[in-house]
């Protein structure tokens, strides 16, 4: 574990914790797209069915359960709880373009061909894209509460913290992991334009808006 | 060192 890492996870945790706050304080999930938060629950237990037969730490185990436990109930929030306040009508990405190739990459760039390493390889790919749904929609509505924006740049900040860790990683430990860093610079990348929205206005006070 | 055998990080 390195300070990257660390605040990277801590980020992922923040994100979380700012989207249920806005889910519970708005008492609406409007402008949150469903697709991408289904998209999560998919990644998460993908990748953490792991728990099962993988120990690494309390800490790890720990935050494994927490994302997939908090995935889940933000899914029961907005299909269940919050319902009225979802409006399909703009969250209409089409996931099986994103689910397909992505189980091809994991069937191609995988570390050993088998179920759960395969599994783990379609969970990197597939968290690096996971959240084109809820930009997209964030493009076609051109605006976003601000509690929305800073659930998403913590949400990019995650990945983001990554990158110096495995710099990192690579000069302390010798470690190399291509599938995870090819797709955590792809899952970076997305966020660049939102990044450039949110220093550049919410961070200045202004409306997240995009232009025309 | 090969991540194969690790995935240690979430």
């Amino acid at each position: 574990m390195n300070i990257f890492r660390f605040l990277g996870d801590l980020s992922h945790l923040a994100s979380i914790f700012i989207l249920l706050h806005k889910i519970q304080t708005t008492r609406s999930c409007r402008g949150i797209s469903f697709r991408t938060q289904a998209l999560y629950v998919v990644v998460f237990i993908a990748r953490y069915l792991d728990l099962f037969f993988r120990y690494v730490s309390l800490y790890n185990s720990a935050m494994k359960l927490f994302f997939i436990a908090s995935s889940c109930y933000i899914l029961y929030l907005m299909k269940i709880r919050y319902r009225p306040t979802h409006d399909p009508s703009i969250d209409t990405f089409r996931v099986e373009y994103l689910l397909a190739p992505c189980l091809i990459l994991a069937l191609i760039f995988n570390y050993k061909f088998n179920f759960a390493e395969v599994l783990w390889s379609f969970s990197i790919w597939l968290e690096a894209v996971a959240i084109l749904p809820q930009l997209f929609m964030l493009q076609r509505t051109g605006e976003a509460e601000n509690i929305t924006t800073h659930y998403l740049a913590a949400l990019g900040a995650y990945r983001a913290l990554y990158i110096p860790n495995w710099i990192y990683r690579y000069f302390t430990e010798g470690l190399v992991d291509p599938i995870a860093v090819t797709a955590g610079i792809v899952q970076t990348g997305l966020y660049l334009d939102f990044f450039y929205v949110y220093f550049t206005k919410v961070l200045q006070g202004q409306k997240f808006e995009l232009p025309a | 060192r090969h991540p194969s055998s690790t995935h240690d990080e979430l």
